[in-house]
């Protein structure tokens, strides 16, 4: 079912804030993770913390949150994640 | 029943402005006509937007929690598992193995060899000219040289006289002819730089996207509820030296909106340039009757974002900069076999008034992703499938954590085509 199909991808941050290394941080300095599950109607994304020792994304600290319906916000401007309360992050979704 | 050859064409930070992909602006009439003799994946996704990371994953075919490259700075046999590779796969099963231009990301993360030995047959090939790519060669309007971002050149006044991508092209052309008397099938993968920044490319492709037709991205600003963790900076381009020039604040800007144009009509002018690249490789492929015999993949690494939610370059994911092109041609499969002396992609120039509207080929809409590229090309070579992988898989050296898509390939009115390669 193409609904199922799901495209994972991620990006490291340093900090919660863009800086001068947010678009490249080096591995020690990756605090935060954003994982992004598309699906043919929607791009959901969690931004939560990492621990680049250990290579652990910690699910249950969410930094942030982005959720876009495919249909209503082809551009992805309308970020509809704290209207829905972000929810917790389906598991399974994770890659 | 003789190997499929492959060519492997990887275009860095190509995001879909192609005609084929709907773009009404960029004249890409090259990897157009290659859509239309191929099987054309409208939505596939990079698995990060940043080039090693990006690449090390999908020749790797893991993802990078897998291969644990998030930057430029670890190598992962040494720092993850010593996971084979697309071409090392092949070169194990029979192939001569070879790489010319940007294939893995130069550096650490390939360990400063592009993964040689394990991957290539031969060393790899890198322009003489890349040198020169971020050096003072960009005519400002004070007639002196910069490290622009904005680069059109005349090719006669840069060092060398030459430009990497065209050097790359005639290599490969060079490798091709080499490899037709081979009795060994082979992997061929190029990798163009273009439109990867500075935009340095011949100035002359500027005049196909006039100033004045150049809008700005439809959605300019940084949106209301966009996370500021969200955020790409694009610290990148504001090092060059006409975007410094400009002291644009950091880190929203915005930039000048006259000089938002000029990005896009030079990052679309790259394009198009690197189109006429492909153009001679794959008319060169015809020439050498070299058509039928060979798996074509076209992609590349992530998008990039020009303008849009207030952003540029990668750096984030979105799907302006995650969405990637990819197609597949296969002989007898995505098209018919070409009949003798017949040409399935004679070079079309850019600059031609658009020529005869070239047909689409065949689409698959679902969502895809670059990490499904090593076990789909070797279902399409006929080689044996990597298994999935189980999960930790570190141990693993050959596994594959994407799909293998080779399903969409069973197009059912081919079923009776007398030349469905089997």
């Amino acid at each position: 079912n193409p609904r199922e199909l799901i495209a994972y991808s991620q990006y490291p941050r340093p900090a919660d804030s863009p800086q001068w290394d947010s678009d490249k941080p080096s591995l020690k300095d990756i605090k935060i993770m954003g994982y992004s599950i598309r699906t043919i109607d929607y791009r959901y994304t969690v931004w939560v913390s990492f621990d680049p020792k250990e290579f652990q994304a910690n699910f249950s600290d969410i930094h942030a949150g982005e959720l876009y319906f495919v249909d209503s916000d082809p551009l992805q401007d309308h970020n509809m994640y704290n209207e829905t309360q972000g929810g917790e992050f389906p598991q399974s979704s994770v890659p | 029943t003789d190997a499929l050859n492959v060519l492997l064409i990887i275009v860095d930070d190509l995001r879909t402005s192609l005609g084929c992909y709907g773009d009404k602006i960029v004249r890409s009439p090259n990897i157009d006509q290659l859509a239309s003799n191929s099987l054309l994946f409208q939505n596939a996704f990079a698995q990060q937007a940043v080039c090693a990371p990006s690449r090390v994953s999908f020749l790797t075919g893991r993802r990078p929690d897998t291969t644990r490259l998030y930057d430029f700075n670890s190598y992962w046999r040494v720092h993850a598992g010593n996971f084979s590779t697309i071409p090392q796969y092949f070169k194990e099963n029979g192939y001569v193995t070879l790489s010319v231009g940007k294939v893995f990301h130069p550096g650490i993360s390939s360990n400063h060899s592009d993964d040689s030995p394990y991957s290539w047959s031969f060393p790899p090939y890198h322009p003489s000219s890349e040198k020169y790519e971020n050096t003072k060669t960009c005519r400002g309007q004070d007639g002196e040289l910069h490290a622009n971002l904005l680069c059109p050149v005349d090719v006669a006044d840069v060092p060398e006289g030459t430009l990497p991508d065209k050097q790359s092209t005639e290599e490969a052309i060079r490798l091709l002819e080499k490899m037709k008397t081979s009795a060994d099938p082979f992997f061929l993968a190029v990798g163009y730089h273009k439109p990867h920044i500075p935009f340095r490319y011949p100035k002359e492709f500027q005049k196909l996207y006039p100033l004045e037709n150049i809008t700005l991205a439809p959605d300019p600003h940084v949106p209301h509820g966009l996370p500021a963790v969200a955020y790409n900076p694009w610290m990148d381009i504001r090092q060059r030296e006409d975007v410094r020039a400009l002291n644009i604040s950091v880190p929203y800007g915005p930039i000048p909106v006259d000089f938002q144009r000029k990005i896009r009509q030079s990052y679309f002018a790259s394009v198009s340039y690197l189109d006429t690249q492909v153009g001679h490789l794959l008319s060169a492929l015809d020439d050498l009757q070299l058509t039928s015999s060979t798996i074509i993949a076209f992609t590349s690494d992530h998008g990039w974002a020009l303008g849009e939610h207030g952003e540029w370059a990668k750096y984030s994911n979105f799907d302006v900069t995650t969405r990637v092109p990819l197609m597949f041609y296969v002989p007898g499969m995505t098209a018919s076999l070409p009949k003798a002396g017949e040409k399935l992609f004679p070079y079309h120039d850019p600059f031609d008034p658009v020529s005869e509207l070239i047909e689409p080929g065949r689409r698959a809409t679902d969502l895809v992703e670059l990490v499904s590229l090593f076990p789909t090309l070797a279902a399409l070579a006929g080689l044996q499938v990597p298994p999935r992988c189980p999960r930790p898989s570190f141990h693993m050296e050959l596994c594959r954590e994407g799909r293998n898509l080779l399903k969409y390939f069973w197009f059912r009115d081919l079923e009776e085509g007398p030349d469905l390669y089997s």
